[in-house]
């Protein structure tokens, strides 16, 4: 388990959607 | 898995590398608060983009976000590359 601060989850946001965005202009 | 959201494994992939660098950095919180200060700019600066419709030359690329963390993890490759398959235009 991850012991995760709110800051911690908003860079988890961050990264999660600039993969999406990379997938996305991938297809 | 829909364009609009990430997917389950895009999300455990950036939990995972969060982690990572929250570990490898715990003597020098200054770099890692750093890192999350360049996404949260990055975030944020996009945001600001889609709001004003894209206006020419405004907002912090791909680019120049990879530079400034590149220029954090001075010496931590594994890391760096790992950043570089998060960016859509790495």
């Amino acid at each position: 388990s991850y012991d995760f601060t709110p800051l911690d989850s908003s860079a988890v946001y961050v990264l999660s959607s600039m993969a999406r965005q990379r997938r996305a202009s991938l297809s | 898995c829909p364009a609009s959201d990430p997917s389950p494994v895009e999300f455990d992939s950036a939990i995972s590398y969060v982690n990572k660098i929250k570990n490898r950095f715990l003597d020098h919180p200054e770099i890692y608060r750093s890192f999350l200060e360049i996404l949260h700019t990055y975030q944020k600066e996009q945001l600001d983009v889609k709001e004003s419709r894209g206006r020419p030359g405004s907002g912090m690329t791909e680019d120049e976000v990879f530079s400034k963390v590149a220029s954090l993890f001075k010496g931590q490759e594994d890391l760096l590359s790992e950043f570089g398959q998060f960016l859509p235009d790495a």
